[in-house]
């Protein structure tokens, strides 16, 4: 179903975008 | 994790995106932290595009904490 895939990929998108802020935020490599 | 810790990266994300301080966070502001984070400007676009529940093109705190709790938790919590 392209909408289950649609939406895992916008899910993995938002995980990474937020590890990166945490990563950012606490100044790890 | 404490509620209040959760809040308060909340604020602190939405900050970080926010830099003019305006209260919500634009396209533009999603575009501009290409540099600084290891996110395309299309994966950001898409990060604004899931999070802008109402496509209004404007992103809300009350919008980004529920994509920040659907992340931690798996589920929306507004």
């Amino acid at each position: 179903d392209p909408n289950m895939k649609a939406g895992a990929a916008n899910e993995g998108v938002l995980a990474n975008f937020f590890n990166s802020l945490l990563s950012k935020k606490t100044g790890a490599p | 994790v404490g509620q209040n810790t959760i809040l308060e990266k909340t604020h602190e994300f939405f900050q970080m995106c926010d830099i003019e301080n305006k209260g919500f966070i634009t396209r533009r502001d999603m575009q501009r932290l290409n540099g600084g984070l290891p996110l395309s400007a299309e994966e950001l676009e898409n990060v604004f595009d899931t999070l802008d529940s109402d496509s209004n093109g404007y992103l809300t705190l009350d919008e980004f904490s529920s994509g920040f709790s659907e992340f931690l938790f798996g589920q929306k919590v507004s």
